[in-house]
């Protein structure tokens, strides 16, 4: 469903380029369920932030079922994204003046999904996570683990393709981090292409393969297909 | 060094209120090394802040060093949590318009530590968290794991008596967040206090002792003292 080519992503700083990514290639197929691995500032989230077109690559190339995407304008891949990739931020990105409902009814709404099937398809999700209670809360009235599941919530909104979660059970205890990870699965199980960074092997054991990243390369011996 | 006796916590919340903790004893002793443990949602943060001052309780008390801390004011808790306390904040809390380096000096600030020792300090405190060539960067050219490294490196600049580390390792890598460890132990050996929030075995493992909430209370005889 994907590939990247020799992808590369450099920060400008004052003096210099800082190089995130330094020729990454690899073939994601539609269906699969994988682990992004690697040390902290190994450039996980910033490959994540390219696959999910929430950025470019400054160079190489990525195709998305067959589209070339890597020199898409902000809107095309704005259009491409909404349609296709729901996305679990490392630091959840919600919405603070709204509520966790309508925090996750956000993408539901940009695809134009009319205003009672908005909500109880919201609702729906949050219960899926657990936090049916908490409907009407704004974000700062949760905890972190809960605000982390209202963020993988509103990724699942819109029934995406492909599945992006950044680190999505990092602030959760083991147990209902296993049940994002069954909602997940069962998600996988319908044809969702499913790629999760994680420094869990609770989690990466239960993915098929892991893709291990270190200082902006793969490292291509440690990739395990289990 | 702290012992809390039935303290109580509640959110006002619009029809009626929250109890995050119902009535919730323990004490810790001076040089102990703690986990803390529980479900998402079982009052761990809220547990924490209190203890931190960053919070007073609802109902009950709170003795810090033999001292009645549970009503003081607001100016009077933040002076002795900012003699005593280093937080290392689950969402982190870092000011995006300081550098690195200024963030870590921002307690040392407050407590009159003068220009070129403080910065000296604060570098080192970096340094000691991996993140030496990181000083001038802005928080938001951090990754995640990067951040939680800083926010560890600003709790631990006033040398505190007290450290309470709520999440500290979530965004870490195993192999990062064992060198944080290796921080807190190195620190608990000389005679700081340490509390960690944790869902991670591989953290409380370490800890002497684990103390479990649910849903705001002490799961007491889930208590292990290893
Ligand atoms: N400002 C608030 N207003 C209302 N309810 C709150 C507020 N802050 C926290 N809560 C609720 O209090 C409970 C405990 O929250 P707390 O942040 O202490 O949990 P936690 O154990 O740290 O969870 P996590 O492991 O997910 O971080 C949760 O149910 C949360 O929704
Ligand atoms: N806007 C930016 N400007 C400059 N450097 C950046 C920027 N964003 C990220 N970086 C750097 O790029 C590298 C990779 O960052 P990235 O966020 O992709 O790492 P990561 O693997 O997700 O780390 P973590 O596991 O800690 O979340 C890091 O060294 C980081 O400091
Ligand atoms: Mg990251
Ligand atoms: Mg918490």
């Amino acid at each position: 469903v994907l590939r990247l080519e020799e992808v590369h992503k450099s920060y400008p700083l004052e003096q210099e380029e800082f190089w995130a990514l330094k020729g990454v290639s690899f073939d994601l197929h539609e269906g699969e369920m994988v682990s992004l691995m690697g040390p902290s500032g190994s450039g996980k989230t910033t490959l994540m932030n390219i696959i999910g077109l929430l950025d470019r690559p400054t160079e190489g190339r990525y195709q998305l079922r067959g589209q070339d995407v890597s020199r898409l304008s902000e809107s095309a891949r704005a259009a491409v994204r909404n349609r296709m990739v729901g996305f679990v931020f490392q630091a959840f990105h919600l919405l603070p003046r709204l509520s966790v409902l309508e925090n996750v009814e956000v993408p539901l709404t940009y695809a134009g999904v009319p205003g009672r099937e908005r909500r109880s398809r919201a609702a729906e999700r949050l219960e899926k996570v657990g936090l049916g209670d908490k409907l009407g809360h704004r974000p700062t009235q949760l905890s972190g683990g809960q605000q982390q599941r209202v963020a993988v919530a509103r990724a699942l909104a819109l029934n995406p393709a492909l599945l992006l979660a950044d680190e999505p059970t990092g602030n959760l205890d083991t147990r209902t981090g296993a049940e994002i990870l069954d909602l997940f699965e069962e998600l996988n199980n319908e044809g969702v292409t499913v790629m999760i960074v994680t420094h869990e092997s609770a989690v990466s054991e239960r993915t098929r393969r892991i893709i291990r990243l270190r200082d902006g390369v793969l490292d291509s011996h440690a990739r395990e297909v289990a």
